[in-house]
C-alpha cells in the first residue's frame, strides 16, 4: 500500500459518500444519472467476486463492502425510494448504457491477462469503469445545471482515478514485475475522460463563477 | 498464507 493508492481509495470514498449524503439528506438525486450508478454498481459486483475466496486484509475486505453497499444502494434509493425517485430525471438520462457494457464484455472476452471466468470478469469490470461515467457527464452537459455536490462528487470520482496512476507509476518503479498493461490503459482512458470536466471545474473554482459545461 | 492474487487493489 502507498500513499497514491490510499489517497485513491479515500476521494473514492468520499465520492461515494458525497453522493449519500446529498441523496439521503436532500432526498434529491437531481442531477445524478442513475445509467452511471448502475454501471458502477456492476462494476464493484464483477470485480469483487473473490470478496469471499481471497483474503488479502481487512481494509480490502472492509473497503469492498463498502463500495458495493453504498453503489447498490444508491441505486436502490434513485429506483425505488418513494421521494428520491420523483426527483429522477429520466427524460434526461437517456444514455443506452448498454451500448458500453456489451463492448467491454466483448473487449473482455478479447483482451484479458488470463481465459478464466473471474479475470474476465476482472477486466470487464475495468473497461466498464472506465466509461462508466459517461451518462453522468452527458446527463450533465444537457443538464447545464451542476449543483455543488454533484460537481464534487464527478471531481472526485476523476480524482481518484488519477490518484491510482501515480499509485501504479510508483509500484512500477519499486515492484519487479509489477506490469498491467490492461489496468493502466483503462484507468488513463477512464481519467482522460474526465479531463474536459476537470478543465471546467477549475475554471469555475478559479474565477468562482457557477460550474456551466458547454452546450 | 494469504493468497496474494494479482488483484490487491480495489
Amino acid at each position: 500500500m502507498n500513499i497514491f493508492r490510499f489517497a485513491g481509495d479515500m476521494t473514492h470514498l468520499a465520492s461515494v459518500l458525497v453522493l449519500l449524503l446529498k441523496i439521503h439528506t436532500i432526498k434529491s438525486c437531481a442531477g445524478i444519472s442513475l445509467k452511471t450508478q448502475e454501471l458502477y454498481a456492476l462494476v464493484f459486483a464483477t470485480r469483487y467476486l473473490d470478496l469471499f475466496t481471497d483474503y488479502i486484509s481487512l481494509y480490502n475486505t472492509l473497503m469492498k463492502l463498502i463500495f458495493l453497499g453504498s453503489s447498490f444502494s444508491i441505486v436502490w434509493y434513485i429506483r425505488y425510494h418513494k421521494i428520491v425517485r420523483r426527483s429522477y430525471d429520466k427524460d434526461q438520462d437517456t444514455f443506452r448504457h448498454y451500448f458500453l457494457v456489451l463492448p467491454c464484455l466483448l473487449l473482455a472476452l478479447l483482451i484479458n491477462e488470463k481465459f478464466t471466468f473471474r479475470e474476465v470478469m476482472w477486466t470487464f469490470s475495468l473497461y466498464l469503469e472506465a466509461v462508466a461515467i459517461l451518462p453522468q457527464l452527458v446527463l450533465l452537459q444537457r443538464t447545464r445545471n451542476i449543483d455543488n455536490l454533484t460537481g464534487q462528487y464527478v471531481f472526485l470520482l476523476g480524482a481518484y482515478r488519477a490518484l491510482y496512476i501515480l499509485n501504479w507509476i510508483y509500484r512500477y518503479f519499486t515492484e519487479p514485475h509489477y506490469v498491467h498493461w490492461i489496468t493502466w490503459i483503462s484507468g488513463l482512458v477512464q481519467t482522460l475522460l474526465y479531463a474536459d470536466f476537470f478543465y471546467y471545474y477549475f475554471q469555475s473554482w478559479k474565477n468562482n463563477v457557477k460550474l456551466e459545461l458547454p452546450a | 498464507t494469504q493468497k496474494r492474487s494479482s488483484h490487491d487493489e480495489l
